[in-house]
């Protein structure tokens, strides 16, 4: 298996702080 | 020594100068001043009192107070230095600078270790690395045996122990990113490159002139 843990771990919707930086408007 | 008009702004209990954070970070004073705006907004959405509380950020995040992540969590607890629940201004800066596309890559390595670093031991244990997989496994639709999961994690484990103790430590960590730079890929928000051409309206006017 090649797969690393780290790598698959980092796949996680928490790490991704772009949602920040979106406008919303509500 | 410059002379300029600052605008009658209410600043928030951690506001800091922007022009220090700028000297301290990969940002100009311009990029502070826009991510001041976009802290004043964050930090207003559910308690009005120029502070990030973590269902705020969670609410930024997702679009959702009440989703909890393990490691949406743990980015809240590394932005949160003073440990008090709650980001102030210096800390939010500070803390992106950290995912500027232009910040050390020493800074993201470290920052990725301490992410890891769950109970905060100084070192990434197996268990630890089991959980976080067994976390995202639990947050996605992704089925893997249990078989399958402690065989990707002693894996990568016998990969990145290179001491074979059993845990890793720093130096470990370093090398082996060195090895997998994907590592650290979402260490680097592009966003940050030029934040106040890519949000303008959180541009104000300022008089301030950027050193750089």
């Amino acid at each position: 298996v090649n797969l690393n843990a780290f790598e698959i771990i980092s796949l996680s919707a928490g790490f991704d702080l772009s949602g920040l930086f979106e406008e919303s408007d509500d | 020594m410059g002379c300029f008009h600052s605008k009658i702004t209410k600043h928030t209990p951690g506001y800091e100068d922007p022009t220090i954070l700028a000297a301290e970070t990969p940002f100009t004073v311009s990029e502070v001043e826009a991510l001041y705006e976009l802290f004043k907004k964050i930090s207003s959405s559910i308690i009005d009192d120029g502070l990030i509380h973590k269902e705020e950020f969670q609410l930024a995040l997702f679009r959702n107070r009440n989703r909890r992540n393990l490691f949406s969590d743990r980015i809240f607890d590394l932005f949160d230095y003073k440990r008090n629940e709650v980001i102030e201004f210096g800390e939010f800066v500070r803390s992106l600078g950290v995912f500027h596309p232009n910040a050390p890559v020493s800074d993201k390595v470290a920052f990725a270790f301490r992410l890891y670093d769950l109970r905060n031991t100084g070192y990434i244990e197996r268990e630890e690395l089991r959980e976080m997989v067994l976390a995202l496994l639990h947050e996605s639709d992704l089925v893997l045996s249990e078989d399958f999961v402690e065989m990707i994690v002693d894996k990568t484990f016998s990969d990145a122990d290179t001491k074979g103790d059993g845990r890793i430590d720093p130096d470990e960590w370093k090398e082996f990113v060195s090895r997998n730079p994907s590592l650290i890929k979402n260490m680097t928000l592009p966003y940050l490159k030029d934040i106040t051409l890519a949000f303008p309206s959180f541009v104000i006017s300022s008089e301030v002139e950027d050193s750089e």
